[in-house]
C-alpha cells in the first residue's frame, strides 16, 4: 500500500489537485 | 445484456468522459482545423518561440511543481528539462482526471482496493497515450489544455533523448486518428483499456473480466450505430490495444535512461509511483 501511497489517496479521495 | 441497456451504459460513459476531461476530441479538431477564430494556439515551433510559449503558459496558471530543479531554470541547456517538468505537471493532473473517469464506470469501486491501483498503475499511460491522439496531427500537437500547438519538427530537434519522446505517439496517433472515433466513442474504448484482466499482480480477475465484458459490448453495438459503413472497426480498435502496449513499455524505457543521465531531473512522486517496477 505505502508503494502506492498516492494512487490510493486518489481512488479514495483524499488528495485535493493541489496536494498534485 | 439488453441493447438498451448498453446504450445507458454508453451515454453514462461518455458524460463520466466530458464531466472529467476538459479538452474533448470535438474541441481539439476545431482548434486544430482553425475553426475556433481569434483563439488561435500559439505556436512553438523554436527555442525561441518555447520560451515565450513557456510565459504564455505560467500566465495561464498552469499548475507547476515545487520539485522543479531551480538551480538550472536560466540555462538554455536546461529548457528541454524545464519543458519536461511542465510536461511533467500536467500528465500527473491528467493522472487525476483518469482515477476519476475510472471511478465512474459502473462496479469499478467495487472492485478490491489493490487491484483498483493495479488497473490503473497499468492502464492510465495507455489512457494517456490514446488521450493524446485526438491532440495531434501530422504536424503537431496541441499542449497546455489546446492552448499551445507545438511542432513536430521541434521536438524532433530537441537534444537526446528528449527528441525521442514524442516521435513514436506522432506515429502511433496518426494511424489511430483514420479511424475517426468521435468522444463518445472514446470514452468507451477508454474504459475497455482500464478494464484489462490481465495486469500482473492482479487478485480478483474474474469481477474485472465481467465488467470490461460488458463495455466490451457497448463499444461494439456503440461503434456500429455510430460507424455503420467502417467495416471492422471494433476489430481494429482492438488490435491498437498490442500496439499500445509496446508504446507504453518503449516510454518507461526511455524515462528510466532519462533519470540514469539527466542529473538535474526529478520525477513527478505520482508518475514515480506508477512507473516503478511497471515493466
Amino acid at each position: 500500500k505505502e508503494k502506492h501511497k498516492i494512487l490510493h489517496q486518489l481512488l479514495q479521495n483524499s488528495t485535493s489537485p493541489v496536494d498534485l | 445484456p439488453e441493447a438498451a441497456d448498453l446504450r445507458a451504459l454508453s451515454r453514462h460513459l461518455y458524460e463520466a468522459y466530458l464531466k472529467y476531461f476538459p479538452l474533448t476530441k470535438a474541441k481539439a479538431r476545431a482548434i486544430l482545423s482553425g475553426k475556433t477564430g481569434d483563439n488561435a494556439p500559439f505556436v512553438i515551433h523554436d527555442m525561441k518561440s518555447l520560451m515565450e510559449g513557456e510565459q504564455f503558459i505560467n500566465c495561464k496558471q498552469i499548475p507547476t511543481q515545487e520539485h522543479q530543479p531551480q538551480t538550472s531554470c536560466n540555462i538554455l541547456d536546461a529548457v528541454e528539462l524545464r519543458f519536461f517538468h511542465s510536461c511533467q505537471s500536467r500528465s500527473a493532473e491528467a493522472v487525476r482526471e483518469v482515477t476519476e473517469f475510472a471511478k465512474s464506470i459502473p462496479g469499478f469501486i467495487n472492485l478490491d482496493l489493490n487491484d483498483q491501483v493495479t488497473l490503473l498503475k497499468y492502464g492510465v499511460i495507455e489512457v494517456l497515450i490514446i488521450m493524446m491522439a485526438p491532440l495531434m496531427n501530422k504536424d503537431g500537437t496541441l499542449i497546455a489544455y489546446g492552448q499551445i500547438f507545438m511542432t513536430r519538427e521541434f521536438l524532433k530537434s530537441l537534444r537526446k533523448p528528449f527528441c525521442q519522446m514524442m516521435e513514436p505517439k506522432f506515429e502511433f496517433s496518426v494511424k489511430f486518428n483514420t479511424l475517426e472515433l468521435d468522444d463518445s466513442d472514446m470514452a468507451l474504448f477508454l474504459a475497455v483499456i482500464i478494464l484489462s484482466g490481465d495486469r500482473p499482480g492482479l487478485l480478483n480477475v474474474k469481477p474485472i473480466e465481467q465488467l470490461q465484458e460488458t463495455v466490451l459490448h457497448a463499444l461494439e453495438l456503440q461503434l456500429k450505430l455510430n460507424h455503420p459503413d467502417s467495416l471492422q472497426l471494433f476489430a481494429k480498435l482492438l488490435q491498437k490495444m498490442t500496439d499500445l502496449r509496446q508504446i507504453v513499455t518503449d516510454h518507461v524505457h526511455l524515462i528510466q535512461l532519462l533519470k540514469k543521465t539527466e542529473v538535474d531531473m526529478c520525477l513527478h512522486p505520482l508518475l514515480q509511483e506508477i512507473m516503478k517496477d511497471l515493466y
